[in-house]
């Protein structure tokens, strides 16, 4: 999956990629205060391919949870089930539903994207990425979106969570690099001193076939260097 | 050496039974035809059992070539022609009802040496779905072999890419009780057919009678991808919604139940089993009691109490030990139960999402304490003030369903029969599985005020698993492009609201791409279901707003042709310098009633005046 940090005080963008293997589980937030923990199963590609390098990966199931108040949802292209302690609800994408309780509501909306918040000041989108049915290479995916999240705690952790803090970078000696319409450069973040590519990403927020352009510096090797630790420390177990 | 199916002169050589159900919606039409091969006039008689719920919308008789179409009108009108048919000595006939489900339609005409004489009744009924399925059941009960005998019927829907039903799960074919086959149909056109030959239809190789004597259902659901499902179809349309998935909201149950002296013996054990089953079943986040009533009221508890596995074990004990006695109190028992639910409510004893719900058994009238049944349905709906559903069974036949079936209505419930036969327990089981699971309450389904018009029902006190709420309705403007539907309500955990955003455009440019006959079955669909609310409606209406429900009724009635407790169908053959007179009409719940009006009156003017047969419940 590809990894979109936006970073407005500096009107740019960060991206990396994370590659592991199809059903591995990666923890994307986690906020001991609020109590909310989101993570994401990987998904690969219909054919397999052992070539890691060449192997598509995605997201095909997010668990978004809230310990404090024993809610999870459950959401893969197929459906979407929230459990409110062991009682699940189970709806499906071609559902435009809406539903609320205390802390908690979640929208639906027919075969595009579901937005869920947690009270005021925490909105998470998912996106439904459909490929066309007999595509044979590629399965419907997710993706995961963070509207808003300034009532998270100082303490959230995770792939995207480690960024909701302020952080500083810098960005300089830009040069030309193997692809000439992509020039290299060197960033200076967390300490580290790595070289970057300037690329594009995609947020499917408004669209979620075509998409609308987000340049970004690219981060190599799992985003080894700007995630806290490797990307490995954030490999779980289980979606909850 | 009669040819093959003459019986008494008589050769019916074509019976055919044509169902078509599009989206619920099924048109029937059965055709029978006859000759008479004796030498002198013969009387030929044309039975046909119908469910219930069905309304004849047409019959005609066609003799030796002519047709002599059927005419709805005003019961008042037709029973004048009727009265004056009868009274020179005209052959009669009864609608009236047969079983559990059907009403038995009747007729007989005189035929002449050598002629010919077809029949058809046509009756349109909109198909309900009861846990998890739709039924649509036919009665084959051929009195003689008929040459070509046939029952088709199709299933047509209108597939399309915005996720309507697309499959027929399954059909089932029930026949003398044994033979028993499943087709898997897929849609979007499912068809069965079952066409029996001479032979097949055979009691034994040389016998003349026919064996065929059973139960057609055909029983399906839907293949449901998403929970709504709004057609449209000529400025009318039909939205159905049954949501999946949803857990169960706890419910506070209370029953109430008649341990009068007339429920002594097999009828109270029967209960007893059935309450037993039921205990079973009921869920640990579940609340309820028992409300016993004879001449006196007693409760099992003095509040609603949780299903713990400990006090479902003490409730099959004090179901076990109910004992008999006394005269019928249903007021004092019924106001004591609606008293119990509210006070649990107000001090917080069951959960905040849960419901309510009273389920009243009783097999007589109430014969002490308030006993007069308009007094006791005031006090009922003035204690319960929309708050609950009550739900009435009535037990046997000695008893004023029309009452029961009244008061439920007005209190957002239903009244059910409960037969009195060996499977009475498994029939009142059902009636709970029925209600045991809803996933909603206080389901609102909303529109657009300004675009439609003519709405029937849209708001319902629960949503049961298995069944489906039906709203239909018309458009303000045909041509508009585009209506939001919202239905809300209350879950067990949370508040929904469900959208469906319909497309008129791509509706209409998706039905034009399809290659069915959707005719304006939609537009029947809503007269339908317009015509039995306005019933339902008039039941507990008086005064200048009964006498406006009834006008409505009538007029749809009369506008689309539909045989309804309002009206009656006329036939009419001018023959003889003489009208000969045929009528039909709807027969009400009470069977009392049912056996004394005569609904079908057809002038014979060459024979001497007889009575037709006709079979009772």
């Amino acid at each position: 999956p590809h990894f979109i940090i936006q970073v407005p005080e500096k009107d740019d963008a960060i991206c990396f990629n994370i590659d592991e293997d199809p059903g591995t589980v990666l923890r994307l937030i986690q906020d001991p205060v609020t109590g909310l923990t989101v993570n994401g199963q990987i998904i690969g590609d219909k054919a397999g391919s052992p070539d890691s390098k060449a192997r598509k990966t995605y997201f095909g199931k997010l668990g978004i949870a809230n310990t404090h108040v024993s809610s999870r949802i459950e959401v893969t292209p197929e459906k979407i089930t929230l459990w409110n302690g062991d009682t699940p609800s189970t709806f499906s994408w071609l559902d435009t539903v809406t539903l609320t309780q205390d802390g908690l509501s979640v929208k639906i909306n027919k075969k595009k994207n579901m937005v869920i918040s947690f009270g005021d000041g925490v909105t998470f989108v998912v996106i439904l990425h459909e490929v066309w049915k007999k595509q044979p290479a590629h399965h419907d995916f997710l993706g995961f979106y963070v509207v808003e999240g300034h009532r998270m705690s100082a303490q959230t952790h995770g792939l995207l969570g480690q960024f909701f803090h302020p952080f500083d970078y810098e960005v300089f000696d830009i040069h030309p690099g193997s692809d000439p319409t992509k020039p290299d450069a060197t960033m200076l973040v967390k300490n580290h001193r790595l070289t970057v590519t300037r690329g594009s990403q995609k947020d499917y927020r408004k669209d979620a076939s075509i998409g609308r352009k987000v340049s970004c510096w690219f981060v190599h090797n799992n985003g080894q260097g700007l995630i806290d630790g490797d990307h490995r420390d954030y490999i779980v177990p289980a979606l909850f | 050496s009669l040819p093959e199916g003459v019986v008494n002169g008589i050769e019916v050589y074509s019976t055919k039974v044509s169902c078509k159900v599009t989206s619920r919606f099924a048109h029937n039409v059965v055709t029978t035809r006859a000759v008479n091969r004796a030498d002198t006039a013969k009387e030929v008689s044309f039975d046909v059992e119908l469910p219930k719920t069905a309304f004849i919308t047409n019959f005609t008789l066609t003799i030796d070539g002519v047709t002599y179409p059927g005419n709805v009108k005003e019961k008042e009108v037709a029973k004048k022609q009727y009265e004056k048919a009868v009274s020179q000595g005209k052959t009669a006939g009864l609608v009236k009802a047969s079983g559990r489900k059907l009403e038995k339609f009747t007729v007989s005409v005189n035929v002449a040496a050598g002629s010919k004489v077809t029949f058809e009744l046509t009756y349109e009924e909109l198909l309900k779905r009861h846990k998890g399925k739709y039924e649509m059941y036919l009665k084959v009960k051929p009195k003689q072999l008929i040459k070509h005998f046939e029952v088709i019927t199709c299933c047509c829907s209108p597939a399309n890419p915005a996720g309507w039903e697309s499959r027929v799960q399954s059909h089932t074919l029930e026949l003398g009780g044994a033979a028993l086959i499943e087709i898997s149909i897929f849609l979007p056109q499912g068809r069965v057919s079952f066409k029996p030959s001479l032979d097949q239809q055979r009691s034994c190789p040389n016998c003349t009678d026919s064996l065929l004597d059973g139960d057609f259902t055909i029983t399906y659901d839907v293949n449901r991808e998403s929970p709504g499902n709004v057609q449209v179809i000529n400025g009318y349309f039909v939205h159905f919604f049954a949501p999946q998935g949803l857990p169960v909201v706890p419910k506070n149950v209370v029953f109430v139940i008649d341990i009068s002296g007339s429920m002594q013996g097999r009828k109270m054990q029967q209960t007893k089993d059935a309450l037993l089953r039921i205990l079973q079943d009921v869920k640990e986040d579940d609340y309820l009691n028992f409300i016993l009533f004879s001449s006196d009221v007693t409760t099992w508890k003095e509040s609603l109490v949780q299903a713990t596995p400990q006090n479902i074990q003490l409730a099959k004990e004090f179901v076990k030990n109910i004992k008999v006695e006394g005269a019928t109190n249903i007021n004092d028992a019924l106001l004591r139960g609606i008293e119990m639910l509210k006070k649990a409510r107000e001090e917080h004893l069951i959960p905040e999402r849960s419901t309510s719900i009273v389920i009243m058994l009783t097999d007589g009238d109430a014969n002490t304490g308030e006993s007069r049944p308009e007094k006791i349905q005031e006090n009922v709906k003035k204690a319960i003030d929309g708050e609950f559903p009550l739900y009435n069974l009535g037990f046997g036949k000695y008893l004023n369903y029309n009452f029961l079936d009244s008061m439920a209505l007005e209190n957002n419930g239903f009244a059910r029969r409960i037969y009195e036969d060996s499977d009475a327990d498994l029939q009142l089981q059902g009636f709970y599985e029925e209600v045991a699971r809803p996933l909603m309450t206080g389901v609102e389904v909303e529109y657009p005020h300004n675009d439609i018009q003519d709405l029937t029902q849209n708001t319902y006190q629960h949503f049961y698993d298995g069944s489906e709420i039906v709203v239909a309705g018309q458009l303000v403007d045909k041509d508009m492009s585009h209506f939001k539907a919202d239905v809300k309500g209350h879950g067990a955990l949370n508040d929904l609201t469900f959208t469906e955003d319909v497309d008129l455009e791509e509706m209409e440019k998706a039905r034009k791409e399809q290659d069915y006959i959707f005719g304006n079955y939609i537009e029947r669909l809503w007269a339908y279901l317009t015509i039995e609310q306005l019933l339902d409606k008039r039941k507990n209406s008086h005064g200048e707003e009964k006498e406006n429900l009834t006008a409505q009724a009538l007029e749809l009635s009369l506008k689309y042709h539909f045989v309804t407790p309002l009206t009656s169908m006329v036939v009419t053959k001018p023959e003889d310098n003489d009208d000969q007179t045929a009528i039909a009409d709807k027969p009400g719940d009470d069977p009392s009633a049912s056996s004394v009006v005569p609904v079908m009156a057809y002038q014979v003017s060459y024979q001497p005046p007889q009575v037709t047969y006709v079979d009772g419940d």
